[in-house]
């Protein structure tokens, strides 16, 4: 029920995504605030597909030369390809602290064992700034292979880039500079290189008093 | 087929790729 009612392929299913900051409180306790986050859902078969977005609209907002978007997107399956519009949460107050943690946690699911690598690229005006790759291995719990890429730590640029947003003013100033970023996610099968989810997200600054929000899409190419 | 530089605002894009969901 799942397949096209959520980021999912025939082969691997997201079950959560986070990026939070960690703010100690005491040497017991910490604040976590979430800038982005996709929780867990279960979408039973009477519910609505996703909207769908033509491919085509978005492909010079991510890389478009070899290995870009419209190659992956070409090479399929087609149905391993998502956006997610993340409205993100930034009403967190940001100091220089060595003690706070930037992270990123995802969990997936997949009917099959395998090992998955995990792409992340940040891009600006369509360009690669910086990938980090993330390799996992499956654990075999209640039936299926489920893989967590847990506390990831945020690279410089992306903690550099959110502290520079923070100090803008307005949030309209934050949403332009926000209309040239995005991050594309690729998850692969190690060992066959078969595409198995490729998310684009694109990002605007939340206006909501209940936090980051987030709408998905299917990508495709009528 | 590629937009461009056209502004998002001025792509073919679902209306609810504007409205912010009130709770996800």
């Amino acid at each position: 029920s799942w397949q096209g009612r959520s980021i999912a392929s025939s082969k691997l299913r997201m079950l959560e995504f986070s990026a939070f900051l960690e703010q100690p409180q005491d040497p017991e306790n910490f604040n976590k605030h979430l800038f982005v986050h996709i929780g867990q859902s279960n979408p039973a078969y009477s519910d609505p597909y996703l909207e769908a977005v033509d491919i085509r609209q978005i492909y010079d907002k991510f890389p478009e030369k070899k290995g870009g978007l419209k190659e992956l997107f070409e090479k399929g399956p087609v149905n391993a390809f998502f956006l997610v519009k993340f409205w993100a949460d930034l009403s967190v107050n940001l100091q220089d602290d060595s003690s706070f943690f930037y992270g990123v946690s995802s969990q997936y699911e997949s009917s099959e064992n395998m090992i998955i690598t995990s792409s992340t690229k940040v891009c600006s005006f369509g360009k690669q700034v910086v990938e980090k790759v993330e390799t996992e291995y499956a654990r075999f719990e209640n039936g299926r292979y489920v893989f967590r890429i847990h506390r990831s730590p945020l690279c410089e640029y992306m903690i550099n880039f959110i502290h520079k947003l923070k100090h803008l003013p307005e949030k309209y100033m934050m949403n332009s500079v926000l209309e040239n970023f995005t991050i594309l996610q690729v998850v692969t099968n190690r060992d066959t290189l078969e595409t198995l989810l490729c998310v684009a997200y694109v990002f605007e600054v939340s206006t909501s008093e209940h936090g980051a929000q987030h709408h998905i899409y299917r990508l495709v190419k009528d | 087929s590629a937009p461009g530089h056209i502004p998002m605002r001025k792509r073919q894009l679902p209306a609810s790729f504007w409205e912010e969901p009130r709770s996800s």
